[in-house]
């Protein structure tokens, strides 16, 4: 966070809310190491009046005026020995998700030099309210459902979730969405991770129409690892490299000439260093040049001083490494193989991970998982996207930088849509730190419709990978147009999905009925975003009925704009909405005619007074 | 294969509290002394009681299945490890 949220336009400047210090975010994670400065209360008033929660006490675990309630949900089987038990984090996620969403301002802060700054949260007057569910062997269902049932009735303001399973369950077969649903029964968004399973299409989890589905993407700042050899050339590589050879060069040794022939490694297995392959003997204290990507197991424990990798995978996000270790794209390897078969004593050097520009952002990263939407195929997920690559946040001490390292630091960077959700978890608490009465709906819609819009250049999957945009949370305060929602929209949403009145009455706690006239079709949900689906070479009509509400000037008249490509036909009726005061709501319809190939087709349907353009992306795909 | 009379946790939601002066616990433990041979309370992990209505159980898969059937359960489904983002 020492770039993010000056990324998105966060500075000194920058307007704030005398109420920030009454938002209350419940962080479901790994807990959070109490002690970082991230979390320092200096200067916080008393506990806001509408907490309810508890400080669950622990040996080890005190809370202060940042960190004004913690909790921890422990079955058997969850935890390993180095977990605490306590709300205290071992791990680290949790540490660094809390302070991209509320931490505090620290200067200074880096990775051993890297990405050195100052690192914040978005909203960082915030309370913090930690409900630990996640320890070494998982995050189990029935500890997520406790958390839940305790954060909502604790009184947090938002709730953010970095987890989810692999795949996608029905809503009412998954504990986050069915938290999600009483969450925003009590007016508590709940921003959630997109998943890390992408590219694949489809991969999208935590998709409840409720929640807030959070893709991960760049910023532009990017990590380099140079490589020098001794003949002077330099390699840009892509891993974030804390260590600092001091241009020294070493001996370098290609990985296929030091096979391990005592377990019967033959040069071309040891080529690509898997572990055992290597002999320890020939490379010890050399650096080591590998052929493929197969992690740092294998030069580590032969003893090398550090490893070039060739590597053929996506370059778009970082790693960290406890040896000198660099990454080099396929080309660039095959001129380290040529220089170290023309070169009688070839030398090399690592160098620091230095940082660059990276002028291509943001982009979806290549990990950020992707729809279409598995559930319900006509509600576009993810929402939206934030920054979640290469992020520097807090860290917990009793965690290493890596795995097999021994070094304890208290910033870390790390990647992952766990990392995007908190950034849009603190957008969600500064917009409501500015309307604290607006629903979750009304606080999705302004992320979504004030996002700043992305194009399929970057991201072949376009909307299916970054939703509405990315997040622009100064604007998100001003977003003019609201599309709001309650519980009884999602009521009439669950009947047209199929789920019985038994148990929508059941679900809402009241008597509430399904039938033709009340049944909410799936494109009549009130969102602020538009999906159709069918089947692929079909044309297909679907109309879209929705209800905006006017939260910016008192009288205002909006135009419909329609950005159509060639094969999509939309219409909006009316085409002019007028407001007289603040809080008036007025609907329409978009209809949307598609003719769909095997792809698909996205435009956007933008109402603009002048002063505000409220932006909707339209999707119709072949499913 | 699971041995069908293995016992692992299950989550049974139930929708919304319950209206008027209710111990959900003591429903929930009711609810499982219909359907568990031993006692209910040894298998129960968590009441969800504050926010909404449900628990999380040590069931056999039988038992799982008769709870499905039961009236005021919305859903019945075993416990899966989720995973950090």
């Amino acid at each position: 966070t020492s770039r993010t949220w000056e990324f998105m336009g966060f500075n000194k400047k920058m307007k704030t809310s005398i109420i920030e210090s009454d938002i209350i975010i419940g962080m479901l994670d790994t807990g959070v190491w109490p002690e970082s400065e991230s979390f320092n209360d200096t200067g916080f008033g008393p506990i806001p009046k509408k907490w309810k929660g508890t400080c669950q006490k622990s040996a080890n675990f005190t809370c202060n005026n940042k960190i004004i309630g913690a909790r921890y949900y422990l079955t058997d089987g969850d935890n390993g020995p180095e977990d605490f038990i306590s709300p205290r984090d071992a791990e680290g996620h949790g540490t660094h998700t809390t302070s991209t969403a509320a931490g505090g301002l620290v200067s200074q802060a880096s990775l051993f030099g890297i990405a050195k700054g100052t690192v914040r949260g978005g909203v960082p007057s915030s309370r913090i309210a930690v409900y630990k569910i996640c320890w070494s062997y998982g995050c189990s269902d029935e500890g997520i459902l406790a958390a839940f049932d305790d954060a909502i009735a604790d009184g947090v303001d938002i709730i953010s979730l970095s987890v989810g399973s692999f795949i996608p369950f029905d809503y009412f077969e998954d504990s986050i969405a069915i938290g999600a649903f009483h969450a925003m029964k009590k007016g508590i968004l709940t921003s959630n991770s997109a998943g890390n399973s992408g590219p694949t299409p489809g991969s999208v989890v935590n998709v409840s129409p409720w929640s807030l589905t959070v893709a991960a993407s760049t910023i532009d700042r990017k990590f380099v690892t140079k490589v020098k050899l001794g003949n002077g050339q330099i390699y840009e590589g892509a891993t974030i490299n804390t260590f600092d050879l001091k241009g020294k060069m070493y001996p370098f040794i290609y990985g296929g000439d030091a096979p391990n022939l005592t377990l019967g490694v033959a040069s071309e297995f040891s080529r690509y260093c898997f572990p055992g392959a290597l002999n320890a003997t020939l490379v010890k204290g050399k650096i080591v040049f590998c052929e493929y990507f197969t992690d740092y197991e294998g030069v580590l424990e032969a003893g090398a001083l550090g490893a070039v990798f060739q590597d053929t995978g996506n370059k778009d996000f970082q790693f960290s490494y406890p040896l000198p270790f660099s990454t080099l794209n396929v080309n660039d390897g095959r001129m380290i193989i040529n220089y170290l078969n023309t070169t009688e004593n070839p030398t090399a050097t690592i160098f620091k991970t230095s940082q660059d520009n990276n002028q291509f952002a943001p982009f979806v990263v290549s990990f950020s998982s992707r729809g279409p939407n598995p559930i319900t195929t006509d509600i576009l997920k993810p929402d939206l996207t934030a920054p979640g690559v290469d992020i520097l946040a807090a860290w917990s001490e009793a965690s290493t930088v890596t795995e097999d390292d021994t070094r304890r630091t208290r910033y870390n960077i790390i990647s992952g849509t766990s990392m995007s959700c908190p950034h849009a978890t603190g957008a969600a608490a500064y917009v409501k730190s500015f309307h604290p009465t607006w629903s979750p709906a009304a606080i999705r819609s302004a992320l979504m419709t004030t996002a700043i819009p992305m194009t399929s250049n970057n991201n072949i999957e376009g909307e299916h990978a970054y939703g509405a945009g990315h997040i622009n949370p100064l604007q998100a305060t001003d977003p003019g147009l609201v599309y709001d929602a309650g519980e009884i929209d999602y009521v009439k949403f669950l009947c047209g999905q199929g789920y019985t009145i038994a148990n929508i009455q059941l679900i809402s706690g009241n008597s509430s009925s399904c039938s033709e006239e009340t049944d909410g079709t799936v494109w009549d949900l009130n969102y602020p975003s538009f999906a159709l689906s069918s089947t692929p070479g079909k044309s297909i009509t679907r109309v879209f009925h929705r209800t905006v509400t006017n939260v910016g000037s008192a009288v205002s008249n909006y135009r419909a704009v329609v950005n159509a490509p060639p094969g999509l036909i939309i219409q909006v009726q009316p085409s002019v909405l007028s407001f007289e005061y603040v809080g008036q709501q007025q609907s329409f319809v978009v209809t949307v005619g598609a003719e769909l190939g095997n792809s698909m087709i996205s435009g956007s349907l933008i109402w603009d007074d002048g002063v505000h353009q409220v932006k909707s992306p339209i999707v119709a795909y072949a499913s | 294969a699971s041995d069908t009379n293995e016992r692992q946790v299950y989550i049974v939601y139930m929708g919304d509290l319950p209206k008027g002066d209710v111990s959900v616990s003591n429903i929930h433990i009711g609810m499982l002394e219909e359907i568990v041979s031993g006692v209910a309370s040894d298998v129960l992990l968590y009441s969800y009681r504050r926010s909404f209505n449900g628990f999380a159980a040590k069931l056999t898969e039988d038992e799982a299945n008769k709870l499905k059937g039961k009236e005021g359960v919305v859903s019945v489904f075993p416990s899966q490890k989720k995973q950090l983002h």
